[in-house]
């Protein structure tokens, strides 16, 4: 079992080696790479060996092999198809944003319930009702489910996401969604970090 | 020193706490607390022994008493002053976001560097220029900033938020941001959600 904290690093070292290659970096120490991330060496190296040998002792990683090595193990290669269900302020701020598709995010539907905003275009994206997400999800292959709903509807639309063959739900909404155990949920509660920050703040 | 997921738990405690108090729930043992939480019972009695003894064994918790000590640990009972710099997409989604200030957070204002929209209202903010940062943070005495503006600006923008007076800071921009010791600052990384939640995926 590969600790959650180095997938979140992988995905920071896979960052970083896109960043290097479009500056013409070939090859990279781990050293190196630990130094530009604020990290420790050993780290690195520990990281990356859970997932086999990637560099030549002395000489560094490839930086164009590492990192498709990296986008192998993420399950990016071949990129990976998305919705967003919930076209509300959160929901429309992540659709606009270019950056999900650097890394092989598609975003190939969204969903909303509410009838103004049904069949409309929506940040470049055609809005589908609610009660489409099963045909439009078998249809476009969607594997992923971006959930930015209200607190009371997440649990209803999870339901329809997982019928509909979503195999992995990214939540926003703050609560606890139940699904069958083969189905991957993370959640992302704003509040909360903010609550932290605020213990954290001038301590 | 108590560990981060302690203070992750601790922000979900209140926010059921809450939950049950406005259903008119007076008093909750550690263990169904945990149930509601799907957690275990050990792990809340463990989370809040770091901070004092707070129910009387066997009776339970008063569910009034440990919100109002929770909020008061994550130094939220007088509430906490926010702005917002970078109106773009995800900061003008955070700003009409109702569901901070039921925790206390208090938006005092928000800035922008871009002529278009400094002085207009956005999501019913005023919103000032970047270059009065300083004026207005120390003027409003703002003690948090949510950073939501491009990678490239952040770290120059988190300079005038640190030399303004800012205490924390909650960075949406995907570089590691030099700070003084003293100023914590968290990161949410939306797109290494989404390659951690791919990893996940089918495994
Ligand atoms: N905006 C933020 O910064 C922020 C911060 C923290 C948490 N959240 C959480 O993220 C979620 C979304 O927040 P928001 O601010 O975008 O809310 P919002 O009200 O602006 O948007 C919610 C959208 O979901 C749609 N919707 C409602 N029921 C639906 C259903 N059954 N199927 C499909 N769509 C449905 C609504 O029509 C609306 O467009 C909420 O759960 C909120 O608590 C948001
Ligand atoms: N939108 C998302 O869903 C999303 C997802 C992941 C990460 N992010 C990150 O969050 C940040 C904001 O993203 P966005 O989509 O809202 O971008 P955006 O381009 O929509 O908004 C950025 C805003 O910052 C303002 N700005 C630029 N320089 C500034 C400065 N020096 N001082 C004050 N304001 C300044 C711009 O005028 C603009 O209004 C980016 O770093 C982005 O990488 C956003």
């Amino acid at each position: 079992q590969i600790p959650e904290n180095t997938i979140n690093r992988l995905s920071a070292y896979y960052r970083m080696l896109i960043y290097l290659a479009q500056r013409g970096t070939q090859v990279i120490s781990s050293k190196s790479l630990a130094n530009i991330l604020g990290m420790k060496d050993s780290q690195v190296r520990k990281d990356l060996s859970y997932f086999g040998r990637f560099g030549v002792r002395g000489e560094g990683y490839k930086v164009a092999l590492l990192s498709q090595k990296i986008l192998h193990i993420l399950g990016l290669e071949k990129g990976r198809r998305v919705c967003i269900i919930g076209m509300g302020n959160l929901g429309s701020a992540l659709a606009a944003y270019k950056g999900f598709s650097d890394f092989g995010f598609d975003i190939r539907a969204v969903f909303d319930s509410n009838p103004v905003k049904i069949g409309k275009n929506i940040r470049g994206y055609h809005c589908y009702p609610a009660a489409e997400i099963k045909n439009v999800v078998k249809k476009e292959r969607i594997e992923l489910a971006i959930l930015t709903v209200p607190l009371e509807q997440a649990q209803a639309v999870a339901n329809l996401a997982v019928e509909a063959g979503i195999k992995a739900i990214l939540n926003f909404a703050p609560v606890r969604l139940n699904v069958p155990r083969n189905i991957r949920v993370d959640n992302v509660d704003l509040a909360m970090e903010l609550k932290k920050l605020s213990y954290f703040a001038g301590k």
